[in-house]
């Protein structure tokens, strides 16, 4: 009868969405993390294909739900300035939530779709937790400097904007001469935005590519 | 493994089971 029926269904879409999860998180593992970002189907102008969107869908929705609750429960404000045209923040829903000067948008997720269309834009698809590559992060710097170098300011963002947009802000940062070392960086990111946390693998991505950076 | 989506998804299966 329906309630068979609906029995069945349910539970073919709660083990859909755990072998979903499974999947995800096996990508977002340090193993597969570097290689797995194009399983999430979003193309370096933002969009997420809409393959995606369909084998995907209990992880799409269940990050929309949790950061939906997140935004509903945090008293952080979805960004902050870190110094003249500099912001970090968190996804935006819409454009409509960014800076009014209308920054161009660093974009290090993965896993969420770009929405501010008409912002100059440079995606580094990163998992959360995770570190950009080399050539990503040379990359995000070199966008990040060459808007700055127009008179844009810049939004740089993951999720949260706590941990890989901080990555990246400080790199830029210390690209720009705004800050001397990481530490310095890192240090006034979290006087701005005190949530900022880099985990142990992103402070060591940071420092090598520091210690890159000076040996040329 | 991201904690909380492994998290979700082991909930997933648990409640598969229960169902099923």
């Amino acid at each position: 009868g329906a309630a068979r029926d609906f029995r069945g269904l349910l539970v073919l879409a709660l083990a859909y969405s755990s072998g979903v999860g499974y999947m995800v998180a096996a990508a977002a593992s340090d193993v597969l993390a570097r290689k797995s970002t194009p399983l999430m189907g979003k193309n370096l102008g933002g969009s997420i294909h809409p393959l995606s969107w369909l084998l995907l869908l209990p992880y799409h929705v269940g990050l929309r739900v949790k950061l939906g609750v997140q935004r509903l429960v945090s008293k952080e404000p979805l960004y902050n300035r870190v110094l003249p045209g500099w912001y970090i923040g968190g996804w935006p829903w819409s454009a409509g939530e960014l800076p009014a000067d209308s920054p161009s948008v660093l974009d290090c997720t993965c896993e969420l779709p770009r929405t501010a269309h008409r912002h100059r834009y440079c995606c580094l698809p990163i998992w959360d937790t995770q570190v950009p590559t080399t050539p990503q992060l040379e990359r995000g710097v070199a966008f990040a400097v060459a808007e700055r170098a127009l008179g844009k300011s810049v939004y740089v963002h993951c999720a949260h904007g706590h941990g890989r947009s901080a990555l990246l802000l400080i790199a830029c940062l210390l690209e720009a001469g705004q800050v001397s070392s990481w530490e310095e960086g890192l240090a006034l990111l979290q006087s701005v935005r005190p949530k900022v946390k880099l985990n142990a693998r992103q402070q060591v991505a940071l420092e090598a590519w520091v210690q890159r950076r000076r040996g040329g | 493994l991201s904690p909380i989506v492994f998290t979700c998804a082991t909930v997933a299966a648990a409640l598969t089971l229960l169902v099923a």
